[in-house]
């Protein structure tokens, strides 16, 4: 654990007597090791390691009596600061319908989280409506329909055969025809560098009118976050982040990668495979488990 | 810098340290994989620091061996296991083509009752692979379809048997008793069964690995693993840990979300992904 690796740390610097910048930067590779461990993306863990050593090699530690518990401390700090402090609500729009539409790679958990969505939004009386662009998926669409009933959200279907474009036009008109206050639009897994999906996602938020583009990622994701992240952000914008499968033991350091790389908020994470499992995301929390 | 030989300088090991890093290896391995090839390099200085990094990750890779492929057992019962989301659905329509390409009457068992619209979309694929599929009668639970699916493939003298199970995080205890009870009900309506258990790992898959492996071992020996979306940037890299510390093969690679988009496993295929 990268707690304990630190506490590692602490106690060898504060043993060494004579504290200096040397030494100092030997405890800072063992801090990125463990940073590396616990699925912080290189370039993310290098920068983070940086702004610790900063601080590090200043007044702060080298006059404190307990140098090692310093380091660790301001490890933590910097992790919290970059997960971002203030809890971030989806903003709604004051148009009617707020349009949420869903982008990921393949598997990351998109169409659960519309239904989590669907049902978190509903517990606080707010009328959903879901819809499927994903064409490409068998039984996608079935799949997300399902999971309208249980979270008792509206649900549109777009006759057989559409377009990915024309179901996205037609939520739109349908949620707005029927006055809901959120449509929240699934769409098909698609790798970042397949360019006629990204064009498709580029479309979709279009005729959707998309107030917030969410892009949903894996908790246990490596390194890819930040490549997959950026391209998406770059490519067709990103308002803001879930990370999904956050109740198994992955140490969930793509979400600082994730963070780093768009500068978007996280908003929720999901924690089950039930509807009812989603949190507003912690950054106190995420930082304990990056650490360990 | 990866193609230098010679006496390795820091920042050309930095550099193939990123690449490694940047491919999931991990710290460990990637430490590990880079004094082995300095050693290589060493005893041969006509090598260069990147082939001798791919030498040495083929070698890991190719140490065991593994292929997807029926034995003499009838019927033979493979089961495909695994995180949520990671493709073993789609991986059970490409096998299945496959086989049934090659002549071999096959059988898909949907065994996945849990989530919603497994079963249609195992169904999609069935139709698209030309096979028959078992799924579960009203309110059944896995061991009960898999019972059903076995005692239809002996009945209809099915070769080859690939059961798709629900996804399930590793640290799910009754997730992963439900896995060890499909197994011993395997077992029970055919002897020796299951044949082979293929552990599908998605390649955005970081440090987590190695513990999904790990635990997943323990409710049903793995025979195998398959690594899926290759076809992406990512390169898989968390295998190297699994391959290093727990011995497991990878027979099966995942290149996509069409019928035929799947290989057996070449490891110096693999080592030269990693770093290119
Ligand atoms: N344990 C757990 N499982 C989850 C979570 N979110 C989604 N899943 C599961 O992950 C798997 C994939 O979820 P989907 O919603 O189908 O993922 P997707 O992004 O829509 O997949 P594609 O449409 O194929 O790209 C399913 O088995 C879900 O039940 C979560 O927070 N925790
Ligand atoms: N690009 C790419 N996508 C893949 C590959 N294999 C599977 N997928 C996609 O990944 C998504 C999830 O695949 P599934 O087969 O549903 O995964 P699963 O493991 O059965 O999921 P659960 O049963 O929910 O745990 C789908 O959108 C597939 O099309 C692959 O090799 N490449
Ligand atoms: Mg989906
Ligand atoms: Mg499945």
């Amino acid at each position: 654990a990268l707690t304990d690796r630190l506490q590692g740390i602490a106690k060898r610097l504060t043993g060494q007597g004579k504290l200096t910048p040397e030494n100092i930067r030997e405890s800072l590779r063992d801090v990125r090791r463990a940073l590396l461990e616990a699925d912080v993306e290189v370039a993310v863990a290098r920068d983070l390691v940086a702004r610790v050593e900063a601080r590090a090699v200043g007044d702060e530690v080298l006059r404190s009596l307990t140098p090692g518990q310093q380091v660790v401390g301001i490890v933590r700090e910097e992790l919290e600061s970059l997960l971002g402090h203030a809890p971030v609500t989806l903003a709604g729009s004051p148009h009617v319908p707020t349009v949420v539409l869903l982008a990921g790679l393949q598997g990351s958990g998109k169409t659960t989280f519309a239904g989590k969505l669907a049902r978190w939004l509903g517990g606080r009386d707010k009328r959903v409506m879901l819809a499927s662009a994903d064409v490409h998926r068998p039984a996608a669409i079935d799949q997300l329909a399902r999971l309208a009933g249980m979270a008792e959200a509206g649900f549109w279907r777009a006759p057989e055969g559409a377009a990915p474009e024309a179901i996205a036009g037609g939520a739109l008109d349908e949620a707005r025809r029927r006055g809901f206050d959120f449509l929240v639009l699934d769409s098909a897994g698609r790798l970042q560098i397949d360019e006629p999906m990204m064009a498709e996602l580029e479309t979709l938020r279009r005729a959707s009118r998309a107030h917030q583009v969410l892009l949903v990622m894996d908790g246990m994701t490596g390194q890819e976050a930040v490549r997959v992240g950026r391209a998406f952000a770059g490519r067709v914008g990103v308002d803001g982040l879930v990370l999904t499968k956050m109740d198994g033991d992955a140490r969930g350091g793509a979400a600082l990668s994730l963070r780093q790389a768009t500068g978007k908020p996280i908003l929720f994470l999901g924690v089950g495979e039930k509807l009812d499992g989603l949190e507003a995301f912690d950054a106190a929390r995420i930082a304990g488990r990056i650490l360990g | 810098a990866l193609g230098r030989r010679g006496a390795i300088d820091e920042a050309t090991r930095a550099a193939l340290e990123e690449a490694l890093l940047a491919a999931d290896a991990g710290p460990a391995a990637a430490e590990r994989l880079m004094d082995e090839a300095e050693r290589r390099m060493r005893a041969d200085p006509a090598l260069d620091l990147r082939h001798a990094l791919e030498r040495g990750v083929a070698q890991l890779m190719g140490a065991t061996r593994a292929r997807f492929t029926p034995g003499a057992e009838r019927p033979w019962v493979a089961l495909l296991v695994g995180v949520n989301g990671v493709g073993k659905t789609t991986l059970a329509g490409k096998l299945a083509a496959g086989f049934a390409r090659d002549g071999r009457s096959t059988l898909l068992v949907a065994a996945d009752t849990f989530r919603a619209a497994a079963t249609e979309q195992l169904e999609v694929w069935a139709s698209r692979a030309g096979v028959e599929l078992v799924r579960a009668r009203d309110g059944a639970d896995p061991a009960a379809v898999v019972h059903d699916g076995l005692s239809a493939a002996l009945a209809r003298g099915h070769e080859v048997v690939l059961v798709d199970t629900a996804g399930r995080l590793h640290t799910k205890r009754n997730l992963m008793a439900e896995l060890e009870k499909v197994g011993r009900v395997c077992a029970r309506l055919v002897p020796g069964s299951p044949h082979h258990v293929l552990l599908v790992l998605d390649a955005t898959l970081g440090q987590n690995g190695l513990q999904q492996a790990r635990e997943f071992q323990r409710a049903t020996p793995i025979t195998s693993l398959a690594i899926t979306k290759l076809d992406g940037t990512a390169r898989g890299g968390a295998v190297l840990a699994i391959a290093d510390q727990l011995k497991l093969p990878v027979s099966v690679v995942g290149l996509g979300e069409g019928l035929d988009d799947w290989q057996p496993f070449d490891p110096e295929a693999f080592a030269r992904g990693l770093f290119e």
